[in-house]
Parts: structure tokens; sequence; C-alpha cells
């Protein structure tokens, strides 16, 4: 299964993940 | 002729200039009219395709939506008691469970495999960040990036239309009535009034403490005035956004009853999200009007067979509506996801469109052959992975509009790391 996060944001929005890297919930994805 | 193979001396020459120039020219035009191959129907939608290598084609005709649902008839029968302790370990240890976090530690107490794969975690084992996106699911991240001329990419060099995944229509299409989403809207609530539960009107700016106008710049915590604390308190509302990001806020000033935890729920929300999305509610829904200076982004993130399989909001936001979208039931593998085109716009999945505090925020649960099952939990009315004699076309779904959810946001408000819902066996 997967899940798709779609969103708009200010143009300064920055993933802090990597590809492939594994993450649990509540775990920071990206931030303003 | 052997001796010509074994003793003909190899003998390279370049190539004359105009050649090699025909065959990028050529390569060039396959390139283009490749790109340009876009299939639409009479509505001018993008129809979506079966495509890939063979191993496409052979997974796409076998009946995976009935081997779906017979997975998921087999998962769910009772295990003998004295069976469930070592079939669990046993799946745990072959897909990398960590069974100590499971809320449950009797593993008895899981009647089958299917109760075992939708287990609950223990409080406190997934810390939240203080970012305002976080993790909705425990899995890996397969892809990110910003969203560029409505298509979203699946791998490098192949990309889906975002208008396809959640059924946003093209600017010229015929809207659905149900879809109701225009300027008219954004007027609206720009200085709407609202009766409150004690019928008591008060303003949508005074309940969330903003001046006038909004600033851009709120996030999460904004200075409420003393009139909106007054009004709040005769109307028998908690005091609008009187708390800082994240905490609850004080519902002794609510009256008692259920619609009172609605609406100290709702404040909650709205302390995390700030002011503006309300001012933008219609501008957020569609990829054709991001506010300047803003952006679309996109993130997947797959869940192994052996992951919690729950799934939480990942950040503050408000869902407006959900499209059920009846597909196939492909493998959403690392695998698959670089051979089949449009995986996820074939797939069955559920889109949930409503606004954050930036505007447009969507997230899209996608099932798959062993989990076709989609469970949200304030959705009742939601039946995913049903057998039907012949399933609608790719493309086509059924909305539910949660505006009755809440009488005050108008969609159903979820705090950052709220459980939504969750993935069953088959």
């Amino acid at each position: 299964s997967t899940i798709v996060l779609i969103f708009e944001a200010p143009e300064d929005f920055k993933f802090s993940v990597s590809t492939g890297q594994k993450v649990k919930v509540g775990e920071a994805l990206g931030d303003v | 002729l052997a001796n010509a193979w074994k003793d003909t001396p190899t003998k390279w020459y370049p190539l004359p200039v105009f050649v090699g120039a025909l065959v990028l020219t050529a390569l060039q035009y396959r390139r283009r009219v490749t790109e340009r191959e876009v299939h639409v129907d009479e509505n001018g939608q993008e129809v979506v395709r079966l495509k890939g290598p063979w191993q496409v084609h052979v997974l796409g005709a076998l009946p995976l939506r009935n081997m779906s649902r017979l997975w998921g008839t087999v998962n769910s029968m009772e295990l003998p008691v004295w069976f469930r302790p070592i079939g669990f370990r046993l799946y745990a240890w072959a897909f990398g469970c960590n069974i100590d976090e499971a809320d449950q530690d009797d593993l008895t107490q899981y009647v089958s495999l299917g109760d075992f794969f939708y287990r609950k975690l223990k409080d406190g084992v997934r810390p939240v960040a203080d970012t305002v996106l976080v993790s909705p699911a425990d899995g890996r991240m397969l892809h990110f990036g910003a969203i560029t001329d409505g298509r979203v990419e699946q791998i490098k060099g192949s990309t889906y239309s975002l208008d396809a995944l959640l059924g946003i229509e093209r600017p010229n299409s015929p809207k659905p009535t149900s879809v109701a989403f225009a300027a008219r809207d954004m007027a609206e609530v720009d200085d709407r009034t609202f009766a409150d539960i004690n019928g008591i009107e008060y303003s949508l700016r005074d309940f969330l403490g903003t001046s006038t106008p909004p600033s851009p710049a709120a996030s999460g915590t904004s200075t409420p005035t003393a009139d909106a604390h007054d009004r709040a308190r005769a109307g028998g509302l908690p005091a609008p956004n009187a708390k800082k990001h994240g905490e609850q806020i004080d519902a002794s000033v609510s009256p008692d009853g259920p619609l009172a935890d609605v609406v100290a729920h709702e404040a909650s929300v709205a302390a995390e999200m700030g002011a503006q999305p309300f001012l933008d509610r219609a501008r957020g829904m569609s990829r054709y009007a991001v506010k300047p200076g803003h952006g679309l982004y996109f993130a997947v993130i797959y869940l192994a067979p052996g992951d919690y399989h729950r799934f939480h909001s990942p950040t503050a936001w408000v869902v407006e509506k959900r499209r059920h979208f009846v597909g196939d039931l492909f493998s959403v593998s690392p695998w698959m996801v670089k051979r089949l085109e449009n995986l996820f716009v074939l797939n069955e999945r559920v889109a949930l469109l409503g606004r954050w505090k930036y505007g447009f925020f969507g997230m899209v649960p996608v099932g798959a052959t062993n989990v076709g099952s989609i469970k949200i939990n304030f959705d009742q009315a939601l039946r995913t992975n049903v057998g039907a004699r012949r399933p609608p076309p790719t493309g086509t779904y059924s909305e539910a509009v949660y505006t009755a959810a809440s009488p005050i946001l108008r969609g159903q408000p979820l705090t950052k790391a709220e459980e939504m819902g969750g993935f069953c066996l088959g």
C-alpha cells in the first residue's frame, strides 16, 4: 500500500527526508 | 565461413556526419510524438491505459480484485489460539515487524492474521516532530518533490496527471454539481458570521482571534482579542485560539455534550492551522489557482507488508471531501512502480481533499493486491474493494462531502498525527 500526499506550500518549503529513507509515523517530512 | 570469422580483422571507421544527424533527428522526433500521445475522452479528460513491459500486461490480465478479496477472506479466518503466537512471530520475523510496539502484548488476542496486520501501537512509541508536515505512516519514502505543469513524477522520466489522481476537472470541462469550489465561496467565507450552538452569531475572524486583514504569517499561534474571548464565552464556545501550537483548548468553558467536544476539537485544529486557510479555501482546491509565492509538492510513502498499517494525519488540516476511485489492484511495490506507468492512477484509491494553513492539502491512500481495503475512521459509509460484476471505467469516482462533520470548519478537522484510518488485508 502507498500514501501519496499532494499539497500547496510556500516556495521555501523543504523536505527533510531522502529518497528510500525509512520513516515512522510522526517523523518530520518537511518544514517551511 | 569459419576462416572468415576468425581471420578477418575488425576495422573501425567513422560514419558520415549526416548519418549521425539523421539518427538524432529521428530519435528526437520519436520522443516528441511519444510525449504528445495522450488519449483523451469526449470531455477532454485524459484516459489512462495500461502501459509497461510484458510482465505488466501479464499481471493486468489476472483477476487482481478477486484475488485480493480472496486473500482478505483467507486472512480473516480465525486461527487456533495455540497457533497464534507461533504464526504471528513467524510473520513478524519474515517481514520485520516489531512486535514489542504492538499495543497487545498477548498475541493470542489477535484472532486472525488480518487482525494482527491491522494492529494498534502502544501510546507514545511514535513521537511527533514539531514541523508542519510529518509522516502519516510507517514506510519508505519512494519519491518526493515539486509538481510542475500538473504532472507528478512517479519515477525519473515518468509522470502521471494530477488531475487524474485527484479527479480535478480541467478548467473547460463540465464540473459535477457536487464540486462547489468557486471564487464565489471565497467572498462568502471572507467575512462570514456563524451561528454557534446556542444560536448566537459570531465572526470567523473573532473565533480564530485574528486581526483584519489576517496576517499570512499566522502559523499556529495567534493572539486572541478580549472581545473574541468574551463573545466565545457568551456563546458557550471555547476561548478562541487561546493556547499554543499543539495544545488542547481548555474545554471547561464550553457546555457539556458531544457537540461541545466537536467545537473544542475544531478550535484545536484551527489553532494549529492559523486563520489563513479559511479565507483561501476555494483557491486552495485547484492547481490552477495556487497562490503567488506558493508551489505544489508531493510525497509518496510505501508501506511494506511488515509495517504498521494504520495511517495518521500528516498535519493539522480540514478534510472537505473524499473521492473514491474504483480501479485495479496492482502491487505498489517499488519494482512495480518502476515498470507500470500511471500505477497510482490505475489503482483503487481514496483521495481526501481539503485545506491546511498554506492552501490545498490532499492525501491519497492507494490500495494494492494484498491490501485492497482502505478504512477511513470518520467515514463509515466508505466501502472499498467491493465485488461488482462490472467495475466502473477508470477515472470515475464517487464523492462524499464532509461539510456537515463540523459546524465551523465545514469539513472533518484533524490534528497532526491523529489516527485517520488504515489498510486492511484484502
